[in-house]
């Protein structure tokens, strides 16, 4: 009985882990078909205007933005080597990273928020290899990543 | 007996999960590595930019500061307090060890 | 140079995952709490 426990004890454990693991994986899946689509889309559009966009109005990955409100007033500090700033806002702000904006602008086809279009689902496939392809399809329906566990352990308490 | 039958159920279904995290750990592997090429990749890291426009798209109306930083660098954003104007200030402070740090406000105007 | 208070969040480029700026992001619009 303890031994059945111990196993129920660890078994949890390692569901949470997996869990865990799983988001993270999908996360990265985002992150690779946020890139590729990008990349594509970019080079489409060069290709349609025969020229690089000119070099200030692009700025390259990665990066980050802060956002505020356009009433917010923003107090900026710079040391003189440009290594240390200071912001002082009088009103909240937000921090987004580069994937974030790339979600925003439908890089990820909706994969994020099980928004795709059968389209997208075969557009997002091919940005990644076969063996991932389950994960995609999962992320596209929205289904979360905990009922794929539930065939695997085939009890209640999944 | 039904506890017998038990362990070795759950000790079958341990096995299982077992193999799968090593099937996670493996693919996140890959992947992690596939993105790190990606960036690495000359012909990719040349379309790996966004317009200005595209940012403006993502935020409504926002005045926006874009932060190109070296790797490494550090955002330090202290617990909010009441200033003595009874205003809070919020302050967001970024420190390089490597290389200047580029900040660039982006508004649609 | 900034003193770095112990109550301060941290963000490292290239280095930290997404969900801390998740975190500073939730931790200031509930102000500071």
């Amino acid at each position: 009985a303890q031994e059945c426990q111990n196993l129920e004890l660890e078994k949890q454990k390692r569901m949470e882990r997996i869990r865990q693991k799983r988001a993270q994986l999908q996360e990265l899946i985002l992150q690779q078909i946020a890139f590729k689509s990008l990349v594509q889309r970019n080079q489409a559009s060069e290709a349609s205007s025969q020229a690089p966009p000119p070099p200030g109005s692009v700025i390259q990955l990665p990066f980050i933005i802060l956002n505020t409100s356009v009433r917010t007033v923003i107090d900026c500090s710079i040391s003189n080597d440009k290594c240390e700033y200071l912001f002082n806002f009088d009103n909240t702000f937000e921090i987004h990273d580069d994937i974030e904006i790339l979600k925003r602008m439908g890089m990820s086809l909706g994969l994020e928020n099980g928004k795709c279009s059968p389209e997208n689902l075969r557009v997002a496939k091919s940005l990644v290899p076969k063996s991932l392809e389950t994960y995609v399809t999962g992320m596209a329906s929205g289904s979360t990543h905990t009922s794929s566990l539930s065939g695997l352990c085939g009890d209640q308490d999944c | 007996k039904e506890t017998l039958e038990r362990v070795e159920f759950l000790k079958a279904q341990m096995a299982e999960l077992e193999l799968r995290e090593q099937e996670l750990d493996s693919q996140k592997a890959w992947l992690q590595q596939s993105i790190e090429s990606m960036t690495q990749d000359p012909v990719d890291s040349r379309f790996k930019y966004v317009t200005h426009e595209d940012i403006c798209n993502a935020f409504n109306g926002d005045t926006l500061l874009a932060v190109i930083a070296p790797s490494g660098t550090q955002l330090e954003v202290p617990v909010p307090e009441m200033g003595q104007s009874g205003q809070k200030k919020y302050q967001v402070n970024l420190r390089s060890q490597s290389a200047p740090i580029q900040v660039m406000l982006i508004n649609r105007e | 140079s900034c003193v770095t208070p112990n109550s301060a969040y941290t963000y490292k480029f290239n280095g930290s995952p997404s969900k801390e700026l998740s975190d500073i992001n939730r931790m200031i619009r509930q102000g500071g709490v």
